[in-house]
């Protein structure tokens, strides 16, 4: 239940950033948030950046849940 | 070691990033 708790919370996450419904995040949603949650526009940059893992520019479910699973979990955990 | 401060800051910025998705969504600090 654990899993499917934490499953449950990366999508609801991942739908607060990509709020256009793409299926994936982009520099400009990430910066969209810098209103929203207690971040610089430049830590939100970081985020994406180490979020980011094949370096492409898009940010998807898949890269955001490693990084949400290794916050919760601590690295390994995916 | 330039690279483990980075990796560091990048965890605690991360940290960050979700504790306050977390607060969004819970209401609670």
């Amino acid at each position: 239940s654990d899993c499917s708790a934490v499953l449950e919370k990366t999508r609801e996450f991942f739908q607060i950033c990509d709020i256009e419904g793409k299926g994936f995040i982009t520099r400009r949603d990430m910066q969209r948030l810098n209103g929203e949650l207690p971040l610089s526009a430049e830590e939100l940059e970081n985020v994406f950046a180490t979020l980011d893992a094949d370096g492409n520019g898009y940010l998807t479910l898949e890269e955001f849940s490693s990084g949400f699973s290794e916050f919760m979990f601590g690295p390994g955990v995916v | 070691d330039p690279n483990m401060k980075g990796a560091a800051a990048n965890e605690g910025v991360l940290a960050n990033f979700f504790n306050s998705l977390l607060s969004k969504k819970t209401g609670v600090p």
